[in-house]
């Protein structure tokens, strides 16, 4: 089963076309295997992107550079996926 | 669950546990649901239709969740939403009404391979699960496999994008295996395909800018639904055409349905708490399918008294 350990999904909030192009660019890096869950598009849509541990160092060093604006949505990715199958285990359990 | 009042509503369940569910109410109410099997996917699993019907040849209305396997909210709201509809049947006057003039058809787990390899393998797999000749990716985005703009931007033609479009329209069986259904049925009214998250209530087009001939209309239900959803818990929703109110994205579904006449053609973008993504909590569940409910009614309702 694949593991999300250290993944983290990053809510970014660009605030002019020019962080949205910026972010466009990060989607096309494909080392970092970023999964963007709500993709840039325009300034009045936040960007959601999963991303891996590996690359959190470069993609939050590329947000901070270019001073764009990212809270963190989800800080462990596994974290809630095992919460989610615990609560699957309990509920049948329950039944 | 030995019955369909016995399965727990507010939990996420397996492909084998909804197909049990939806057998079970096809069991419980003989007179009012069947189960047509519409086609295979590329593993091999069926393609399972619940059927709502009162009479013989009704126009349809199509409600389909889960297209995008990662998405479990939506396959856990189509489940509440067939347990609803067998409930209300004789209960509700406007839902009676309703299937009284139409059949109701709801698709629940609309891509069985990924939903399978996301309880399975993948927690985060979005696509379909056939291998792509050359590729070390598997599987396509079945929302950007439809044949209206196919290709076109909005679209990626990299096997490894989670929007991949595939190397033709309906190359996937889970979209062809829906293309020959509303074909061959020939007179559905309405069709509603059902994501998640960001909070939207969508109508054509979403690969051209071109606004539809009905985009008045569209636009219309689609404010008075938004305000039926929300006046339960307070959702806020935006709404309007794909590309206006998203983005541009080609070879979409309701592109390709209202193409073929399905003036009632919307998409849903569920529940976006902005802490969880497509981890919705399990006790998200039944709200995010209450509200959403009350959207449906509005649409089908419209539906149903305004023929064309």
């Amino acid at each position: 089963k694949e593991n999300f350990v250290g993944h983290q999904v990053l809510r970014i909030t660009p605030k002019n076309e020019a962080e949205v192009i910026l972010l466009k660019e990060l989607s096309q890096l494909e080392h970092l295997e970023l999964d963007f869950w709500r993709e840039p598009i325009d300034v009045s849509l936040p960007v959601d992107a999963r991303v891996p541990f590996h690359s959190l160092q470069p993609v939050r060093s590329f947000l901070a550079y270019n001073e764009i604006h990212y809270d963190i949505m989800i800080a462990d990715l596994q974290d809630l996926l095992d919460a989610e199958q615990q609560e699957m285990t309990k509920s049948r359990a329950l039944q | 669950p030995r019955s369909t009042d016995d399965f727990n509503y507010a939990t996420y369940h397996t492909l084998s546990e909804i197909n049990s569910f939806i057998d079970a109410l096809v069991q419980e109410n003989p007179n009012l649901v069947s189960k047509i099997v519409i086609g295979q996917s590329y593993e091999g699993r069926p393609l399972n239709v619940l059927k709502f019907s009162t009479g013989a040849n009704r126009p349809g209305i199509w409600i389909d969740t889960g297209i995008h396997s990662r998405e479990w909210v939506t396959q856990a709201s189509g489940t509440w939403f067939a347990k609803k509809i067998a409930t209300d049947y004789g209960r509700d006057a406007a839902l009676t009404a309703i299937l009284d003039r139409f059949d109701i058809f709801l698709e629940i787990v609309t891509n069985p391979d990924g939903f399978q390899f996301t309880h399975t393998s993948n927690r985060m797999w979005r696509k379909t699960r056939k291998p792509n000749s050359g590729s070390r990716c598997a599987g396509v985005d079945p929302n950007r496999n439809w044949d209206a703009g196919f290709g076109g931007a909005g679209s990626s033609s990299n096997p490894c994008s989670e929007t991949y479009r595939g190397t033709y329209a309906h190359s996937e069986p889970e979209v062809k295996a829906i293309v020959d259904f509303v074909t061959s049925h020939g007179n559905l009214k309405a069709f509603v395909s059902i994501h998640s998250y960001s909070q939207m209530l969508l109508y054509p087009y979403g690969y051209t800018k071109t606004p539809c001939r009905d985009q008045a209309e569209l636009h219309e239900v689609a404010q008075r639904a938004v305000a039926a959803l929300t006046s339960l818990y307070g959702t806020k929703y935006a709404y309007g055409s794909i590309i206006n109110v998203i983005y541009q994205a080609s070879g979409g579904t309701i592109d390709w349905t209202y193409d073929q006449g399905i003036k009632y053609s919307y998409t849903f973008e569920l529940r976006d708490t902005g802490r969880y993504g497509f981890i919705l909590p399990a006790n998200q569940i039944v709200p995010t399918a209450q509200e959403t409910w009350q959207a449906l009614m509005v649409i089908m309702d419209h539906t149903k008294n305004n023929p064309y």
